[in-house]
């Protein structure tokens, strides 16, 4: 039995103000860093494509799945986001080590020919994310204080 | 006003400088020699010497930032990302700059320094924000505000010991400084006022990871200044579409904390309720259907549910609002206690309804609050009256006590406006299972027994079947009420002329 | 007759907490692991 009640004159102004606020509403970028390499920008895709995050795609499992190529791309490519540090657990679970001087990601290619307190020294493979491909390193030298 | 000569452009000059620092590799590698370098060119300058030049430095470099994303915000032709990232460019530098002084200022132990050279710089930003609201009307501009609030609220929530050690002074600053640019105060800041205090990051710290739920009762005046907000545009139940946008905003946001804190709903359902308007039903009933997450519900369908029976029933549940203090003037008050002790004065009932009606404006004519604290203290009052004569409340405990004269009176004398305002605020306390859900339900359906006239059924019938229509969710105590009323035969219900007055009423 | 709460984009039946991944109040999806902002190891910060 309440029906309406006119707006007072404040209540208007207040209107007004938010009226003009809806037409530059903030992004949901705004409250994130500035993203060097893949800005958000919304683009409206085929409704077929998928449209939402496929679920539990924020895991460590779901990032285990994919491929060293896609980690290597995410880590990266997204750096300082959740993304970034879910690509880096998967890689270490695939037994990859952050070299935290060249920061690059090596694997053992077989047993290191030298083990010391110092470091490891043997053959690798690396990727190399200036040329953007994997790369084997013979008689390299892994010292561990560079170990992340 | 006077600021010394030269200030403007020593801070111009100074701006620029920690841009390039804050982008040059140095600081990639090592940000507090940076930071220690800049510092030092500051003092050279002698922008430190004093709290008056500090912050005269903060306001005018605040207004260089904010003019200087106007004039982007204004260039023809520029897309909003690359407008975002030249205003951002500016804007994270000089937040940066802010929390490493913030960060680094005074001594580790003396925390005092840090946080109130917070709160100038957060009250600088706010006041800088209000003038522009104010000068520019309708062309005022979220953007640079939103931007700096929350890259220095996430700036000052890293995991830091240092930053740890004051957290909730930060939240604390940052929650006034929010409370001060409510939606009210500062409209055309609202949406960006919703994403701030609805940032992921912002309720985890307020309602999860600070101790002893210490940043609850904060979190509950920041929503409680957002339903007052909305509070008029949505007593018209047309809703223009920035109205909707916003109350669309604020029911996510309440079901994030349905789903993840439903206690804090439980315990600052009251003070919601008081100022969400009565027609507002979808949204209070989202709060009103929170129950504790140690709780099971028993199926409010489950033939033959004994409710006295189950084990909470008998707890009172935790109401942060001081009700009883709502209770004004204090004569008024005094005059109840005395009314619930002794029946005396015998005037205080025929005197009720002229302390409750407050204008004849139709629509307008109750006050509130004031009903809603009335309603709960007295049933309040009646469960631990009934206790203390060691019986439980029940449709026949509950009978001929000076509690329930004072509703009967209510449901008699009040008109239907006052009525439905009455009905409405005993309906607020049918939640999940506890004292005050069993004492309201029963309360409710004795007066619906007793009623002397058919209108006072329709409407109490009215007020919880308008309840049950909108979507989901219902609150447990409602929907066990209503069942009781439609399948107890003692209620006569399905006998009402008005149950059948259109089909699918009846349906 | 209210809104579908359902249809907000917010998996309300989620074991786990909505909060740390809430997009924000006018967001119709959650965030993606890319869009939060993680406090990952300075060595991380290559760019």
């Amino acid at each position: 039995p309440l029906g309406p009640v006119p707006l007072q004159k404040e209540h208007q102004c207040q209107f007004q103000m938010m009226e003009a606020a809806f037409y530059h509403m903030p992004h949901p970028s705004d409250s994130e860093r500035l993203r060097t390499y893949l800005p958000r920008n919304p683009v409206p895709t085929p409704l077929y494509y998928h449209q939402v995050p496929l679920p539990h795609s924020d895991t460590v499992e779901f990032f285990q799945r994919l491929s060293t190529e896609t980690l290597f791309f995410i880590f990266y490519y997204m750096e300082g986001t959740k993304a970034q540090y879910l690509a880096a657990k998967a890689l270490k679970k695939q037994s990859w080590r952050f070299h935290t001087k060249y920061m690059m990601w090596f694997q053992r290619h077989e047993e290191p020919k030298i083990i010391n307190e110092e470091y490891e020294q043997g053959t690798y493979i690396y990727f190399d994310y200036e040329k953007w491909g994997q790369r084997k390193k013979e008689g390299f030298m892994f010292e561990y204080k560079y170990l992340e | 006003f006077d600021d010394p000569p030269g200030l403007l452009e020593k801070t111009e000059f100074l701006l620029r400088e920690w841009i390039s620092i804050h982008y040059s590799a140095t600081a990639g590698r090592d940000p507090t020699r940076a930071f220690s370098i800049f510092v030092q060119q500051m003092n050279g300058h002698g922008i430190l010497k004093t709290d008056d030049l500090i912050t005269r430095f903060f306001r005018l470099s605040t207004q260089m930032c904010v003019d200087l994303c106007y004039r982007f915000l204004a260039e023809p032709a520029s897309t909003p990302t690359l407008i975002r990232t030249k205003c951002f460019h500016t804007l994270d530098a000089f937040v940066r700059l802010i929390a490493l002084l913030v960060k680094h200022s005074g001594d580790a132990s003396n925390t005092n320094t840090k946080i109130n050279l917070l709160n100038k710089v957060l009250g600088i930003v706010a006041g800088v924000l209000l003038q522009d609201h104010d000068n520019r009307l309708t062309e005022f501009q979220q953007l640079p505000y939103h931007r700096i609030f929350i890259m220095l609220f996430l700036e000052l929530n890293t995991p830091e010991p240092i930053l740890e050690a004051i957290n909730y002074q930060v939240l604390t600053a940052f929650c006034h400084t929010l409370h001060i640019l409510r939606p009210a105060k500062a409209s055309g800041f609202a949406y960006a006022w919703l994403e701030l205090v609805s940032h992921r990051v912002f309720i985890g710290r307020m309602l999860a990871i600070t101790p002893q739920q210490k940043g609850w009762g904060m979190y509950a005046q920041l929503l409680i200044d957002l339903f007052k907000f909305l509070a008029p545009f949505l007593r018209n139940a047309e809703l223009a579409k920035p109205v909707t946008l916003l109350y669309k905003g604020t029911l996510r946001v309440l079901l994030v904390l349905l789903h993840d804190f439903p206690e804090f709903l439980c315990d600052y359902h009251y003070g919601f309720c008081d100022v969400i308007p009565p027609n507002c039903i979808q949204m209070r009933n989202l709060i009103l259907s929170a129950f504790p997450r140690n709780m099971r519900l028993p199926d409010p369908f489950t033939p033959n549910l004994k409710v006295d029976m189950l084990p909470e029933i008998a707890h009172a549940p935790r109401v942060l609002t001081n009700f009883a203090s709502m209770i004004q003037p204090m004569s008024f008050k005094k005059d109840l206690d005395s009314y619930l002790k002794a029946r005396a004065p015998v005037t205080f009932l025929s005197d009720l309804r002229s302390n409750l009606q407050v204008s004849n404006e139709p629509g307008m004519r109750y006050n509130i609050p004031l009903m809603n604290a009335l309603v709960l203290y007295v049933g309040a009052q009646a469960i631990n009256f009934i206790r203390n004569k060691g019986l439980t409340p029940n449709m026949s405990t509950i009978a001929h006590s000076s509690h329930m004269d004072i509703f009967q009176n209510l449901a008699v004398d009040l008109d239907t406006e006052g009525r439905y305002l009455f009905l409405n605020a005993i309906a607020n306390q049918l939640r999940y299972p506890n004292s005050h859900t069993h004492y309201f339900s029963c309360t409710l359906l004795y007066l619906f027994a007793e009623a002397n006239t058919e209108a006072i059924q329709e409407q109490i019938t009215r007020v919880l079947l308008e309840r049950l229509i909108v979507n989901r969710p219902h609150p447990w105590g409602l929907l066990i009420t209503f069942i009781e009323l439609i399948k107890n035969p003692t209620y006569k219900f399905w006998n009402h002329e008005f149950v059948h007055c259109a089909p699918e009423i009846e349906k | 007759l209210g809104q579908d709460l359902t249809a907000l984009g917010l998996n309300l039946n989620s074991p786990e907490n909505l909060y740390p991944n809430f997009g924000g109040p006018w967001a119709e999806t959650p965030c993606r692991p890319q869009d939060i902002d993680f406090h990952v190891p300075p060595e991380y910060l290559i760019n």
